[in-house]
């Protein structure tokens, strides 16, 4: 019952705490082209451990933000626009905090929890896996 | 000096899961 396949069906968080799951969850949202979901997933995990007082964290940021948040891609489409007017102007301010994409993210979750985690677990990538 | 490039997919793959 702790085999890495039952906790990959568990959550979308055991799934992307595993190295094999994430990488066939990333194989599967390629394939929908929709991996940048998870890219930006990963990249808020990354950048609230980085070192604010690091001056790569500033340059991360805006990078994250120009990526994902201000274009019109998966990230930039499902944001609220709130969301993305809040972390337009912290970059813009260069007023950066740990936190800042924490919101993003939480949307970002919700939205492959609700829809491209519920359709992997019926893919053939992961049938054929399991 | 890093790349805007290099700096995110640092950033991307520190919090990647690590080989079990």
């Amino acid at each position: 019952p702790d085999s890495p396949l039952a906790r990959w069906t568990k959550s979308l968080h055991s799934l992307l705490g595993d190295q094999d799951g994430a990488r066939l969850f990333r194989v599967f949202l390629e394939r929908e082209r929709c991996a940048d979901a998870l890219d930006f997933w990963f990249a808020c995990n990354g950048f609230r451990q980085m070192d604010l007082k690091d001056g790569k964290t500033l340059r991360v940021a805006k990078a994250i933000y120009k990526r994902y948040v201000e274009t019109d891609g998966v990230v930039g489409r499902r944001l609220k626009p709130a969301t993305k007017t809040f972390i337009r102007d912290n970059v813009k301010r260069q007023q950066i905090d740990s936190a800042m994409f924490d919101q993003a993210q939480t949307e970002i979750q919700t939205s492959m929890e609700e829809n491209a985690y519920q359709t992997f677990l019926q893919s053939d990538i992961y049938l054929e896996y399991v | 000096l890093d790349s805007e490039d290099d700096l995110l997919l640092k950033c991307i793959t520190s919090a990647m899961p690590k080989q079990k």
